[in-house]
């Protein structure tokens, strides 16, 4: 967001998850969404047959972070052909675990009057950061002397023309949060938290040379080697 | 004192990855 807008984690566009021609008409474009610790699969349904749909119904396969629907998939009404509905679909990480490949990926299986429909998506890892990430300061620096060395991962992230406090406040939105803030040598070094949905706490340290819009980030966890995605 | 310590605590941490 802009000057005064309120902050928030970002939301991808929707794009393009099951094309009609591989759905027998169903067109099914998503984003996901993480709301006040809600965490939403946001969906737009188009009917591209000459047919009207009805019974429509959603499941997931196991996944890495157990993601599951809340609830059923709300369309209430049949889908008349050229037809589209914007639905919201609420989850939970309470469902079956299992690792996938990539880390982030979802399997979904939409099933209508026609026919049952199968695609793969990816989230954002963002969505099961939760609100109370913010590590105490303490067991900040106890955890990070204790993580081994081959834990951390380094990146670069380039072209970013914010200062370390905009960063900061931006990334708060999407619940990394800064535990503290240091410059040594013109480099600004934050210490930030992120804790997962499953209890997985990630640590990271993000250096900005002011003036120059390449970040570099080491990240320390201890599981599932996941920096890459975060 | 404490949060003194945990202060001094991260300028040592930030100092120590700049020069190793």
């Amino acid at each position: 967001g802009g000057v005064g807008m309120p902050t928030g984690s970002y939301v991808a566009p929707k794009t393009v998850w099951l094309p009609a021609m591989k759905a027998k008409g169903l067109e099914i474009s998503g984003t996901f969404a993480r709301r006040g610790g809600i965490i939403q699969m946001d969906l737009t349904l188009t009917n591209k047959a000459m047919s009207v749909m009805t019974d429509f119904a959603i499941q997931f396969n196991r996944n890495s972070f157990g993601l599951a629907p809340a609830g059923p998939l709300q369309v209430l009404t049949p889908l008349s052909p050229n037809q589209t509905i914007d639905v919201s679909l609420p989850l939970s990480t309470s469902g079956p675990v299992m690792k996938m490949e990539p880390l982030n990926n979802l399997q979904v299986a939409v099933k209508n009057n026609i026919d049952v429909f199968y695609f793969s998506c990816q989230y954002p890892l963002s969505l099961i950061f939760v609100e109370d990430g913010k590590m105490e300061r303490q067991v900040f620096l106890a955890t990070w002397k204790d993580i081994p060395n081959d834990s951390e991962a380094q990146f670069q992230i380039k072209d970013i023309h914010l200062n370390s406090d905009a960063a900061s406040n931006k990334l708060q939105g999407s619940n990394i949060f800064t535990i503290a803030k240091r410059t040594v040598e013109g480099q600004d070094m934050l210490y930030q938290s992120v804790k997962l949905t499953n209890g997985i706490w990630v640590l990271a340290e993000m250096r900005i040379q002011t003036g120059n819009p390449n970040y570099t980030v080491n990240e320390n966890q201890e599981t599932w080697r996941m920096a890459p995605f975060i | 004192e404490l949060e003194d310590g945990v202060d001094e605590a991260f300028s040592r941490l930030a100092e120590s990855r700049t020069n190793p």
